[in-house]
């Protein structure tokens, strides 16, 4: 999912 | 993950122990804006609360609790063990005009109106200014020590090669996350002047001093 994707960044 | 990405990471991580090494080397935090790290150890903490929801990888875990624990080691020596050092009288930047529009702004403007949500987007815009009252600091002196610059090159450099790593994402896996890039372009601008003295100045072995 994107908000996955976002919290995978530092 | 992409090369940007990962020594991105690795600028960032080496920004973090270049300022805990200084501070305790010397054993003193002279010149350092105590102000900025206590914004770094709250954009830290605001953010990575996701580490009690979800699991990403060992990878992820371990840097955002290394990050954590550095920045809160950071203050820690800035305000207990080393804090007869601390030059507060130069950091006089109002944190509060900063911490005031970005939360502001982190409730109007998110992907999402949850708790953890607006925390992650207030994290995004605090950590794009957090390095002013640092800036504020330098250009109130004058000068900065050169471990303090190879310190702040790291900083900058840690968000530009997260700008490629989004060029990168976008490109090749067709993502990208608005507000990270329009808070991480903003965070980049502000460290370009200080990418110009660096160059002309402490590369070529002078100390950073500004004109009167």
């Amino acid at each position: 999912s994107p908000e996955l994707l976002r919290h995978d960044e530092l | 993950m992409n090369v940007f990405r990962l020594t991105g990471d690795l600028s960032h991580l080496a920004a973090i122990i270049i300022l805990l090494l200084k501070i305790w080397k010397s054993r003193s935090c002279a010149g350092i804006s105590g102000k900025s790290q206590i914004l770094f150890a709250i954009v830290f903490t605001t953010r990575y609360l996701d580490l009690l929801t979800s699991f990403i990888s060992i990878y992820n875990t371990s840097m955002k609790v290394i990050y954590i624990g550095c920045a809160y080691a950071t203050v820690y020596l800035i305000y207990m063990k080393f804090r007869a050092t601390y030059d507060g009288n130069h950091d006089s930047f109002r944190v509060e005009f900063l911490v005031v529009p970005v939360g502001g702004l982190a409730v109007l403007v998110n992907h999402d109106f949850s708790f953890l949500e607006i925390l992650w987007t207030f994290s995004i815009y605090l950590e794009s200014v957090a390095i002013l009252p640092q800036l504020f600091m330098i250009s109130k002196t004058g000068e900065a020590e050169t471990i303090t610059t190879h310190y702040l090159f790291c900083l900058g450099l840690y968000r530009a090669l997260y700008l490629l790593n989004w060029i990168w994402r976008f490109y090749f896996e067709s993502f990208f996350d608005m507000i990270a890039i329009v808070a991480g372009v903003v965070q980049t601008v502000l460290y370009c002047d200080f990418f110009y003295l660096y160059i002309t100045k402490v590369l070529k072995g002078k100390k950073l001093s500004l004109p009167a």
